[in-house]
């Protein structure tokens, strides 16, 4: 593809030819965790839930590179689909930028009928992000 | 194995799925069994407004009893000893619960009994609905909690011991309507230290728990001695106003999948070493897939 693209486009070439190389391997907007933090009362929920007050579950935005490797930790099965697609099916989708490891949250709640609740609850916040 | 693990058809949302969407199409190993079932008609709010299924308008719900406000102070404190400023549960090896209810009761009537000698406060008949307990909960320990009323002056270097009986009525049972299981315990605490009092009571109240009983009705007899009963009568009196019906606490470990199960947490941290400071070191235990990968990853991102 780079062989092809080269030929097609004959111009000036690259000022610098490991950054332009780079492009192919490495998207510009990779994949990775990025913040978010809200709070309970933009949801109406502060009446019922006393704590916390903010919550950030954080998210996974990003293109995948072609190889992942073992950069996202992520499984063969994610270059296979990789190959599938730019091979084979296009109708089957690229690998996805999502959580690969989360952490709890503990939540204090009024219960409808006035009892109070602490509960931990498991996988509310993204930490770690992968290519699947 | 977490249903997210496994393939799904397109409809589906993972475990908020309900059986009686799609009985048949639904993968048999995504199927719930009934006892989760349950747990699904009980999901927390938070969850439960994200189903597909659970489009509330949480306003339009029926409005919330308020909560007692001591009782409320106590949980603000739990929380504030279980999680961090984040709200991330504390790492922590003492306790197994993920789960903590406190109960106020629902109807009391204190009948004062002033006995100089033994200084009797007052016996209180308690009514708890655990209606909100789910099946999934399985109880860890429970307590009565105890509140003193701070802004009543109570001599700080008094020294209080107090004989706690409950006695539980069984409405249930039609041979012995009344019958009673009775426990006392002795208590010693020092009032300039402390503003709660935690009474155990889970020898007594498991069986009935565990029994899924809803309604649990005690009384209380909360009997102070202080000091000489004869020149303490204002003491007694200061005491007795200082008093307040005891909350019930549940401590319990829900076992369905939203709850965070910390033993799985430090068993998994067990497995996989933190980083090992020789490459050469075998690692132990790396006996899953899983922990292969995440090894493999962090000697990935170390390069």
């Amino acid at each position: 593809r780079r062989e092809e693209s080269l030929r097609e486009a004959p111009a000036a070439p690259p000022h610098n030819l490991s950054d332009y190389f780079k492009q192919f391997l490495f998207p510009q907007n990779e994949c990775e965790l990025h913040n978010f933090r809200l709070s309970f009362s933009q949801l109406k929920w502060d009446k019922w839930i006393i704590a916390p007050h903010r919550y950030s579950p954080q998210y996974c935005k990003g293109d995948c590179p072609r190889v992942v490797g073992h950069r996202y930790g992520s499984p063969v099965h994610t270059m296979v689909q990789n190959i599938i697609y730019e091979k084979l099916d296009a109708s089957v989708p690229k690998p996805s930028c999502v959580p690969a490891e989360y952490s709890p949250l503990s939540v204090l709640t009024i219960e409808p009928d006035g009892s109070i609740v602490y509960k931990e609850y498991e996988d509310m916040i993204a930490t770690k992000c992968t290519c699947r | 194995p977490h249903s997210r693990d496994r393939a799904v058809s397109d409809k589906t949302s993972g475990f908020l799925v309900a059986p009686e969407d799609n009985p048949h199409r639904l993968n048999p190993l995504l199927r719930l069994p009934k006892g989760v079932r349950r747990g699904y008609a009980l999901l927390p709010p938070l969850l439960k407004v994200l189903s597909d299924q659970g489009r509330q308008n949480w306003e339009s719900e029926t409005p919330r009893l308020q909560p007692d406000s001591r009782a409320l102070r106590y949980m603000k404190r739990l929380y504030k000893m279980s999680a961090t400023k984040e709200g991330i549960p504390k790492a922590s090896k003492s306790h197994l619960y993920n789960t903590v209810r406190l109960f106020t009761p629902c109807s009391e009537c204190k009948h004062r009994h002033r006995e100089l000698m033994k200084g009797d406060l007052h016996s209180v008949d308690l009514l708890f609905n655990l209606d909100r307990v789910t099946a999934l909960e399985h109880l860890l320990k429970s307590v009565l909690l105890y509140s003193f009323d701070t802004s009543v002056p109570v001599s700080s270097a008094t020294t209080c011991v107090c004989h706690l009986s409950i006695k539980e009525y069984d409405f249930s049972s039609q041979v012995c309507p009344s019958a009673s299981h009775s426990i006392a315990f002795s208590l010693h605490f020092e009032f300039r230290k402390r503003r709660w009092v935690e009474v155990d009571v889970t020898s007594f109240l498991q069986p009935l728990i565990a029994t899924n009983r809803r309604n649990i009705h005690m009384a209380v007899n909360f009997t102070c001695l202080v000091g000489d009963p004869q020149l303490n009568t204002e003491q007694e009196s200061s005491l007795n106003v200082a008093l307040v019906p005891p909350s019930l606490l549940l401590y319990l470990n829900d076992t369905s999948e939203q709850a965070y199960h910390r033993w799985n947490s430090l068993r998994h941290r067990r497995k996989i070493p933190v980083w090992p400071r020789q490459r050469d070191t075998p690692l132990a235990d790396l006996t899953d897939d899983q922990g292969k990968e995440n090894t493999q990853s962090k000697r990935a991102s170390r390069r």
